[in-house]
């Protein structure tokens, strides 16, 4: 089963 | 202040069309080298920015930076007040919350003039990490566009796998499935032709419906470029003469 990611996930604040 | 001068205001409304359903508010904002939106969707799974050169202006003066925070319905119905090749004034002064706009018909004496009211938008922009990616597939931008429309019949997700065969998109749909090949055209370059380089084997899977949304953006350009690596966010890139529009979706990953 796939689980969606969250783009916060790979991508940081800056 | 703002003040930016588009020869067709076509392309205004042609990349509003393709963010209005992803994106609800958002701010553009403003500095002499153009005019730059980032936002991500309600769920977090997608984000989009946008580039617009202040060189594909015909005129373009911005004097200090200034977010302009749009209700992205609004612009929308406020553009659609303008023909295609209308030529598009956009302006707002320091500190204003209004943003005017004026369409000069190209072939008559008609001036239109709008204001819309802006709004303060706290939103939160990402880093977005400079990526070497595994493979990189461009392609028609209508092929895209029917690729993903014909999937999103099947089921919620498709399968990306790039391949030294090819780059195959996959749906396992509950009660169909299907699945398109496109191998490299060697007789014929982009706009027309599919072009793979890759580094790597790549596999991922995402959720159509947000595809489906980017795929608007086929109206700005006649190629698509999709840039992928295995576990990283899926870059979906479409360039125009006046800048680009750039799409992230996150992947579906097994736990």
């Amino acid at each position: 089963k796939l689980k969606q990611k969250s783009l916060m996930s790979f991508f940081g604040k800056p | 202040m703002l003040e930016a001068r588009l020869a067709e205001a076509a392309i205004l409304k042609r990349l509003l069309d393709s963010i209005k359903e992803l994106v609800t508010d958002a701010n553009f904002e403003c500095n002499e080298e153009g005019i730059n939106l980032q936002a991500m969707d309600n769920s977090h799974v997608a984000l989009v920015s946008v580039k617009l050169s202040a060189s594909g202006f015909k005129k373009y003066r911005c004097d200090r930076p200034l977010p302009l925070g749009v209700n992205l319905g609004s612009f929308t119905k406020v553009l659609k007040c303008a023909k295609d090749d209308d030529v598009c004034i956009i302006k707002a002064a320091d500190d204003a919350d209004i943003l005017s706009l004026t369409y000069e018909a190209r072939n008559s004496d008609r001036i239109a003039e709008y204001e819309m009211k802006l709004m303060d938008i706290d939103a939160d922009t990402l880093n977005i990490p400079d990526t070497d990616y595994d493979a990189r597939v461009s392609m028609p931008s209508a092929e895209f566009t029917r690729i993903v429309r014909d999937l999103s019949q099947l089921g919620e997700s498709v399968r990306i796998e790039v391949s030294k065969e090819g780059v195959r998109f996959i749906s396992d749909g509950e009660a169909a499935n299907g699945n398109i090949l496109l191998r490299q055209t060697d007789d014929d370059a982009p706009p027309e032709g599919v072009t793979i380089e890759m580094n790597q084997h790549v596999n991922l899977t995402f959720s159509l419906k947000y595809l489906v949304n980017f795929a608007k953006s086929s109206t700005l350009s006649n190629v698509v470029q999709l840039m992928l690596s295995n576990d990283v966010p899926l870059l979906v890139s479409y360039d125009f003469n006046q800048g680009h529009i750039r799409y992230y979706l996150a992947p579906k990953i097994g736990d």
